[in-house]
């Protein structure tokens, strides 16, 4: 489940149609302070399918949505999809033939929402199901929030424990 | 399932006795069950030894050194288990130019196995990248993305602001 | 008493408007009473406006939109009653390079009339201090201070490890 | 109150006896993870009073004693001295004609603890008092610890309320 490349439109401060690719070893994202970098995690997590506004920093899941600035209306809608190389051929019987999966979300301003894999409607729990078994997904460890690092050491026994237990 | 929890559970104190000593330079950290006799939900502890120190409690360590055990952990389990796709966002904030070095080492190692995407304020980090991208905000509130080369970001920086 | 606490409470917000739009680049930051009516016990919201970016909850900014806006809190407090000691920790952790700048010309402006002690591991926050010291450990777990110029720290650091 | 110099003996990882010097101006402190830094904080906070352990990082107020080390014993008693120029008279009276102030205090590993102002005994409550009014001591916001500066940002109405209590 090789990543291949982000897309953006009317996501948070990406207003615009936003396109980032993704290269072997490690790809790294700088900018000034508060000029998008974060939103782009909180995009890749959305789109594998958070459901707690609170872990993409939002009051509620339409907080995603590109809210506006002095100059620009905010959008109507959000949408992020995400590119991968099925590389290792681990996926559900019925996307195993791809080489290339896309998975699509998107929100609307009157709270509905969409979801596609290689742009044909399906289901939340579709997408969930389709990263069970690839090491991937919004696993605790393989996606590290700004300012959670240290939380791992000083975190109680019970979430530890629970990380362990993802682990497995 | 018990077996299950106490085989992943000795596998990373056993990536743990690999990973934290090149982080800690040397020190050690594993992870201790509260209840060895409720091992089906009893709290995981996690037991460090900086170099030369004492075996001391996790709250007494300094800000850098909480980060390291973090990262030691978080780097036990992707060796378990490598994950294709690894983000992590300003996890060298606390660090200092040595476990930067350290740390970089490490995601180096990680990554010609799994791409990762990190984002970082750190030059050195920069620096170890195979791909940048710059984010900038000209029209304030509206995020773009450009790649960029080593040599424009420092530029770039300087630029934007 | 009400009146103080009113006072007060305006007073900050004066001083934020001077000091928020130089750590925010233009944006602003202001005191809000939750309720009105009870002066006596009510909470005191912050409301927070980067430049040209719509008003918006305190959740949603950025790591460093956050320390800008505790720094420009705890700095406004310092214009009303300047404590003849500071000490910051790791403040400047969270800022980019110009953002670092801007807290570096605040601190040597107001360590004109107050000593500060700045912790820090940010090279450019170092270049404006009047004296330095390096805390080692050569000894594991024993820590030695020692009185530093700027050329010996970045040699100093690398020799330390 | 400016302060002139800082002593620390037994204190944390100061196993040795250590003098900081204050100058005008920015001085600041430097140096790896893990070597102290911070500890020089926990050690200002504790000689101006401070009562909570947690406030600087131990489990009781006796985690201050240097704890020893794979070479050395741990010490029977944490001791720090904070020297003073009384620049601005405006001290109670008792101390006002001094033109340098010292206050100490010290822990025992059995749980004694001594003050000392000039290095005559006192009690902790002389120490409190010697600093209201001076602007200084243990305030929310003349000293900010690591990792706190957002928190600022982001705390309760109600601890934002505080804040602007002890700022009047
Ligand atoms: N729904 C939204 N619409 C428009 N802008 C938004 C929305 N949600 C968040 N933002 C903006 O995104 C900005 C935060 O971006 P982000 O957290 O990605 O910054 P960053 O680049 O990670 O910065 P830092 O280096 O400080 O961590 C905030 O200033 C906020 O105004
Ligand atoms: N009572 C004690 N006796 C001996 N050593 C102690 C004691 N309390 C704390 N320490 C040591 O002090 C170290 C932490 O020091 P400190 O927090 O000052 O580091 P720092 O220089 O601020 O580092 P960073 O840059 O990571 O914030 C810990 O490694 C801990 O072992
Ligand atoms: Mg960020
Ligand atoms: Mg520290």
């Amino acid at each position: 489940m090789k990543p291949i490349k982000l897309e953006l439109i009317g996501f948070k401060s990406f207003f615009n149609h936003t396109v980032i690719h993704f290269m072997d070893g490690i790809n790294c994202i700088v900018g000034p302070n508060g000029c998008g970098k974060s939103n782009i995690v909180d995009a890749i997590r959305w789109v594998l399918g958070e459901q707690a506004p609170s872990r993409i920093r939002g009051k509620s899941m339409d907080s995603v949505i590109f809210a506006g600035t002095e100059k620009f209306t905010a959008s109507g809608m959000a949408e992020v999809s995400f590119y991968f190389e099925n590389d290792e051929k681990n996926l559900p019987p019925q996307y195993n033939s791809y080489d290339e999966i896309c998975i699509t979300r998107r929100i609307f301003r009157t709270g509905e929402s969409e979801y596609m894999i290689n742009k044909m409607s399906c289901r939340l729990t579709d997408i969930v199901e389709l990263f069970l078994g690839t090491g991937f997904g919004t696993r605790a460890y393989s996606i590290i929030d700004q300012g959670t690092i240290t939380s791992f050491a000083t975190s109680s026994p019970e979430d530890r424990r629970l990380m362990v237990e993802e682990a497995a | 399932s018990k077996e299950r929890f106490i085989e992943t559970f000795n596998k990373i104190n056993e990536k743990l006795a690999e990973v934290a000593p090149i982080l800690m330079s040397g020190g050690r950290a594993s992870l201790r069950l509260m209840d060895e006799s409720n091992l089906l939900d009893g709290g995981v502890d996690i037991v460090v030894n900086p170099r030369g120190k004492k075996l001391i409690s996790i709250d007494m360590l300094s800000g850098g050194e909480k980060a390291l055990v973090g990262l030691s952990l978080v780097f036990a389990i992707y060796k378990i288990k490598p994950s294709p796709f690894c983000v992590l966002d300003e996890v060298d904030a606390p660090l200092d130019e040595v476990n930067t070095g350290r740390f970089i080492t490490l995601i180096k190692e990680f990554s010609q196995n799994s791409r990762f995407m990190v984002i970082t304020h750190n030059k050195r980090t920069m620096e170890a990248a195979n791909q940048i991208y710059g984010i900038t905000m000209q029209e304030p509130g509206i995020s773009k993305a450009v790649s960029l080369t080593i040599d424009q970001i420092f530029n770039e920086e300087a630029e934007i602001q």
